[in-house]
């Protein structure tokens, strides 16, 4: 007899970048994309929210670590110079096909971390997974709290 | 002999909340989570990116079309009074485990649509899969020109 939630992952290897102030205007998000693309960099988690009433928006978008500062230099020299990097985060990631038909599960997932006051920095989801992006300090406790919330041991 | 991706697909059910103003502090996610379980909508594809230098960010949440007033108001009963709600969507998605090695997919797959002036208005991949979210019009257009880039059969 299973819970919504199979299994808890976590991932130490990426940086997280924000390119700020992207217009919303077509062509921006390829922009950037194929210019990760284009210096070999692997992209993964990219997390980008409708723009404000001045047609503006940002995205978050996680790569190796060691490729973060590379990844920063190709996105200035498109003109993208408002980039933030983060290195010192832990993904954190609730997988499970019960997750389609059981839709408390992110609220759950985020209300553990809330009662620990663990700060989400980024969050994305589908169907069957959810994952945040939290300070690395707080991987042990986000991880043994998860598994215990979801019935899961912690191997 | 396949690509690296292995469908695409269309969903026209969702509308698009936009949550503005969330302060970057423990619990606030949490709370907006819960407040759609409390009334038992569905949410799906949540995109929060990190925020910006005054702590503030924002989030996108797909919820069913027919429930987008009543989370509004949820929301709004909570404080979070700056709530946008845009039905007028369409969500496209390419799905492939083939995704995982091949790291120029999603850089691809948004300049087919910029090629086409498409706006994403809203992006959210994981490893197997890039969503976005486009106006309902560009749907046609983007689903064709998405299955003839990736080699595949518009069924
Ligand atoms: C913000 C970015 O996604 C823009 N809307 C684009 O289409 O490229
Ligand atoms: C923005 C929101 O995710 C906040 N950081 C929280 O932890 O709830």
């Amino acid at each position: 007899e299973g819970g919504a939630v199979t299994g808890i992952s976590h991932d130490f290897n990426d940086a997280q970048l924000t390119v700020y102030n992207i217009k919303d205007q077509f062509g921006q998000a390829a922009n950037i994309l194929s210019a990760l693309s284009k210096t070999q960099i692997n992209k993964d988690m990219i997390i980008q929210p409708v723009s404000n009433d001045d047609g503006i928006t940002r995205m978050t978008i996680s790569v190796p670590k060691q490729d973060a500062d590379r990844a920063q230099k190709a996105l200035s020299t498109l003109g993208y110079d408002h980039v933030e990097v983060d290195t010192d985060i832990v993904k954190i990631s609730a997988i499970g096909s019960g997750m389609k038909t059981d839709h408390t599960v992110s609220a759950t997932f985020l209300q553990v971390l809330a009662n620990n006051e663990i700060n989400t920095r980024a969050i994305a989801t589908s169907e069957i997974k959810i994952s945040v992006i939290v300070r690395a300090d707080h991987a042990e406790t986000a991880l043994t709290k998860l598994h215990s919330a979801f019935g899961l041991d912690r191997k």
